[in-house]
């Protein structure tokens, strides 16, 4: 769960 | 974005829109639970807040407008424009028992401990039991408007198409959301009975009716 970019889904 | 998200995503809002058709034409919102709509509305408000601080996409963006935007405007026609067509007396299912456990469990289980992200994770377990006081509902009624369930089969595709999207990204991008995946395998599951019938009955012309 490190590497999360902002959650990107709806 | 692949396929599979895509096409979840039009059935999302495909589903709006039968919604708001229904309620236009029909010029009532009988049989829609005020409360899931409620839910929904607050769904969104909490999960994209984002929207202030991270770009992700021109997509992502008008999506995230147009579901909090649609939201509003539905809460909008039960609670004044059609309020008369509205019966609470058997919208009923009591949404503390789905709030509270949502926000419980968003603190205890989150990818890191700060306002928006416990938000987004609230977000994301209350959507997933969001749809339980409209299926009370129906489970009281025992029958609804064909075009309500179209509503509602449009609403469970789009969750269903999401578990495709994630087998995919892990497949592809060896990315695994474990919170979404787990909320959103809860949310399918809940559409399983009400599929059932929908596919077997009302695809082949019949009315929506649970057995007595």
């Amino acid at each position: 769960t490190g590497d999360r970019q902002g959650h990107d889904e709806l | 974005m692949n396929i599979f998200r895509l096409l979840g995503d039009l059935a999302h809002l495909a589903s709006i829109f039968v919604l708001i058709h229904k309620i236009q034409k029909t010029r009532s919102c009988r049989g829609i639970s005020f409360k899931t709509q409620a839910l929904y509305a607050l769904v969104f408000v909490t999960r994209y807040v984002d929207l202030l601080y991270h770009w992700i996409s021109l997509y992502n963006f008008v999506m995230k407008l147009f579901f909090m935007a649609s939201s509003c405007y539905i809460l909008y026609l039960m609670k004044f424009r059609y309020r008369p067509t509205h019966d609470p007396s058997i919208d009923t299912f009591k949404i503390e028992y789905l709030l509270g456990p949502s926000f419980f469990l968003s603190l205890i289980f989150n990818y890191e401990f700060s306002l928006t992200e416990i938000m987004w994770t609230f977000s994301i377990y209350l959507e997933s039991v969001a749809i339980f006081p409209q299926l009370f509902m129906l489970q009281r009624t025992g029958e609804a408007e064909t075009i309500t369930t179209h509503y509602l089969a449009a609403l469970g595709i789009y969750r269903a198409l999401y578990l495709p999207n994630w087998i995919y990204r892990y497949i592809t991008q060896d990315m695994v959301d474990p919170i979404a995946i787990t909320a959103g395998l809860v949310q399918t599951g809940l559409y399983l009975d009400f599929f059932y019938v929908y596919f077997t009955k009302v695809l082949h012309g019949q009315k929506f009716e649970l057995p007595a």
